[in-house]
């Protein structure tokens, strides 16, 4: 059996809704 | 006396390494650019278990800005080929498994106890350090159900014009056809006949197609029982609304033709054992149609029997179908008035839907249960035909 671990972090993530905004303006930049 | 030193190869660890300049070709190759075809002869899932161990890796490095940048960016590529390619249903599968993979994949090594219950020793070993990706695990279930839901969009709108010839027009019964001269045989077998019009042997084709494309692509059996139960209430549902709408199909022989079709389909499904799928069920109100069209339709005693046959039918519905019901030869008869008054007194204590018309776009809501899978990442070979050779087995 594999030895206690320390707690692991939670990693934020943003929804996929706010990574579709990004997606967006991430287009408009582009040519 | 010498000593000598024996240096032990180091074992690979199921981590692959790569340097941040890197993430940008590693997505490219690995999503952008991938076709399904080049993995097709590898392990189902390759790009979801490489991404996970590059995953790995940099949980293992404890950075966790190289875990939020690459999830990222792969969550953000795969939206943008579904984008791409949102008429491909081959496309779309492969990102559905593979998407659903890298899920199971991060909440199977999450070392949350729940998730570990069928992990080898092995498998525990490889369990995420230092991050909890509980998080990125909702979005990812998000992005499941968008693929799926545009899985099934992209099924139905291949599906839906076959629907209406292949089940109510098209002479799929071998004794009928038979007896018919070359000519209409040859027609009713083949695929296309005439610009509109398909045999229930294209559709059966059509779902054989859908089949071998999402076992390939190693989707979980339990999304492509509920993508055929999607399927199998639409193809049930456009059905039985034309026949509610046309008099012409309303007879004992489209009757007779309905029920060989319906059970053409559900040996299908007991071929592809999706039995347990739920799409069956899905039917029944065309199972009862088909049925009610066939029954005798004079004595109180025949009203009594359709009442009790055609639970899944409105009143409104069967109504309907008795009303439009059209006999073909001397031995049928059009249903009288007082017959249908009849059903229509027997079934009033009924609290039926109002409208006639199925939904045929209702959709089930989707599930993706937890699937965890066998394999030992240290067992992973990734092929060169994958341009990924600027990772680092670790």
């Amino acid at each position: 059996r594999a030895p206690p671990q320390r707690p692991r972090v939670l990693l934020k993530a943003p929804t996929l809704a706010e990574m579709d905004e990004l997606n967006i303006s991430e287009e408009e930049e582009s040519p | 006396r010498q000593a000598t030193v024996q240096r032990k190869e180091k074992d690979f660890e199921g981590m692959l390494e790569y340097y941040k300049e890197d993430e940008n070709l590693l997505v490219k190759n690995l999503v952008t650019d991938m076709k399904p075809q080049v993995v097709s002869a590898t392990v189902p899932c390759l790009p979801a278990y490489i991404l996970f161990m590059c995953i790995r890796h940099a949980d293992y490095m404890n950075d966790d800005q190289k875990v939020h940048s690459l999830l990222t960016s792969t969550i953000n590529a795969i939206k943008k080929v579904l984008k791409k390619h949102n008429d491909d249903i081959e496309m779309t599968s492969f990102w559905l498994a593979n998407t659903s993979r890298l899920l199971h994949c991060l909440k199977q090594y999450s070392g949350d106890e729940a998730f570990m219950t069928q992990n080898t020793a092995k498998q525990n070993e490889h369990c995420l350090k230092n991050f909890d990706l509980a998080e990125y695990r909702q979005v990812l279930s998000d992005l499941s159900i968008q693929i799926y839901q545009q899985l099934i969009k992209v099924a139905e709108g291949i599906l839906q014009p076959m629907i209406v010839s292949a089940m109510l027009e098209n002479e799929s019964i071998p004794s009928l056809s038979g007896v018919k001269p070359m000519g209409y045989r040859k027609r009713s077998s083949s695929m296309v006949d005439g610009e509109n019009s398909y045999s229930l042997e294209a559709v059966i084709r059509q779902l054989n197609a859908f089949h071998a494309t999402m076992c390939d692509h190693g989707l979980d059996p339990e999304i492509i029982q509920q993508v055929f139960k999607q399927l199998f209430y639409m193809i049930s549902a456009v059905t039985l609304n034309n026949l509610l709408l046309r008099k012409d199909v309303c007879s004992w022989s489209t009757g007779m033709q309905l029920r060989y079709n319906i059970s053409q389909l559900e040996e299908w499904l007991r071929g592809k054992n999706l039995q347990q799928s739920g799409a069956v069920g899905t039917m029944e109100p065309l199972i009862q149609a088909a049925q009610l069209l066939q029954v005798k339709k004079k004595t109180t005693e025949d009203a009594r029997a359709i009442c009790s046959l055609c639970t899944s039918l409105s009143t409104q519905q069967i109504v309907k179908i008795l009303n439009l019901y059209t006999p073909l030869n001397e031995f049928e008869e059009r249903v009288t008035v007082s017959f249908i008054r009849n059903i229509q007194g027997q079934l009033q204590g009924r609290n039926d839907p109002q409208q006639l018309l199925l939904d045929f776009k209702h959709t089930f809501p989707v599930l993706f249960p937890y699937t965890p899978s066998a394999l030992s990442l240290e067992t992973l070979h990734i092929p060169a035909s994958l341009n990924l050779d600027f990772l680092t087995r670790v």
